[in-house]
């Protein structure tokens, strides 16, 4: 099915988007020297209390950031890296005081996990894993997946972390013939997994057994786009992707994300929404996070954009603020804060 | 979504127990 077929979500003019949708709460001024390239939201444990923490990362160090209080933020760990520059923070969820971060130059190189000794509170890593890794992901239940090398000798992997973070258990998912690019968890089935693949595909795993459970084929239309989230409701599969295709026409305006429905039981699928850009506004996909029935975005024109999947419309524009166009973009994985992230290092957390 | 073919709630229980272990 083409992306003809799709209902088009109705295109609001950018005067009726509520800009109180998205409230400052507060900023982590510049937090490093370098250039930033990652944020992302963990608990962290300290003499007994859980409290939901700030990780920043530019490409030589990781900091963990704690909350003084409502407006303020304090560096409590960090972490270096000379060898090889960090790529991403990769967070693992229901899981207290341990972040991996995925390290390499263009593609992934290794995957750390970042922890403190109990003893004296200094930081040390973990080499969890290296060689051509292609995809990492952490999933529920304190697990984080990972696939490495191409079809022919292609690996996937699941490691479970104990409570602490600190030991581990493994165990292997079976490969399909294609090469996995990106994994995204199902909302609504947390035993499954689902993949992309570079030849188009979608593929479902079941998590606890390692079966490979289906292998689907999508239309070329969605070619070269990255699946973020993935929903299980009423025997079918919603799934989030977004737009790879940068033009732009008079009926579906600028499209970022898009929305299919797969039967799994037939690998049959169909397009049924796109999020497009309000009218007047232009910009392509650069990066985005999805989470629960909002996605947001970053632009190439430097604007954050944000979608409730459930109204099927654009609810908040962010411009760039003191004319720095955002570089990323996150939800907060301990509240309902959105953290846009500034080149230069700047990171707003927002209410939405 | 009546073009995708017949539809169960239970579609990864019953793709688990088809799948190769």
């Amino acid at each position: 099915h083409s992306t003809e077929q799709t209902e088009i979500a109705d295109l609001p003019a950018c005067e009726n988007l509520n800009p109180g949708n998205l409230q400052l709460v507060s900023e982590l001024k510049n937090p490093s020297s370098s250039c930033s390239v990652d944020v992302s939201t963990m608990w962290w444990e300290r003499a007994g209390t859980k409290e939901p923490c700030i990780i920043t990362a530019c490409e030589d160090v990781v900091s963990l950031w704690k909350p003084l209080n409502s407006l303020q933020w304090e560096k409590v760990h960090t972490w270096h890296f000379t060898e090889v520059p960090v790529l991403q923070i990769v967070p693992v969820p229901d899981v207290c005081n341990l972040i991996c971060v995925a390290l390499g130059n263009l593609e992934i190189r290794e995957i750390r996990s970042l922890l403190c000794s109990s003893g004296d509170e200094s930081e040390k890593q973990v080499l969890l894993k290296s060689g051509d890794i292609k995809a990492v992901l952490g999933v529920t239940k304190r697990r984080l997946v990972s696939s490495t090398g191409t079809f022919c000798n292609q690996q996937i992997q699941i490691m479970t972390f104990a409570e602490d973070g600190s030991s581990k258990d493994e165990q292997l998912l079976m490969p399909p013939d294609e090469t996995v690019l990106t994994f995204a968890e199902v909302q609504g089935t947390q035993e499954a997994l689902l993949g992309t693949t570079t030849m188009n595909s979608i593929v479902i795993w079941n998590l606890k057994t390692g079966q490979l459970l289906k292998k689907m084929h999508i239309d070329d239309a969605y070619q070269a786009a990255v699946c973020h989230r993935a929903y299980s409701e009423m025997g079918l599969l919603f799934v989030v992707l977004n737009h790879p295709c940068a033009k732009e026409s008079q009926a579906l305006g600028s499209p970022v994300f898009q929305m299919l429905v797969i039967n799994p039981k037939t690998a049959q699928s169909v397009g049924v929404l796109l999020c497009s850009l309000p009218q007047g506004q232009a910009g392509r996909f650069l990066e985005g996070d999805v989470k629960d029935h909002v996605a947001a975005a970053v632009l190439t024109s430097g604007t954050i954009a944000i979608w409730d999947l459930l109204l099927g419309h654009c609810t908040a524009l962010l411009p760039p603020v003191s004319d720095q166009s955002w570089s990323l973009v996150k939800w907060s994985g301990t509240d309902s804060h959105l953290l846009a992230g500034q080149k230069d290092g700047n990171i707003f957390i927002y209410r939405y | 979504i009546t073009d995708l073919g017949p539809i169960s709630l239970n579609w990864f229980e019953e793709l688990s127990s088809e799948a190769p272990p």
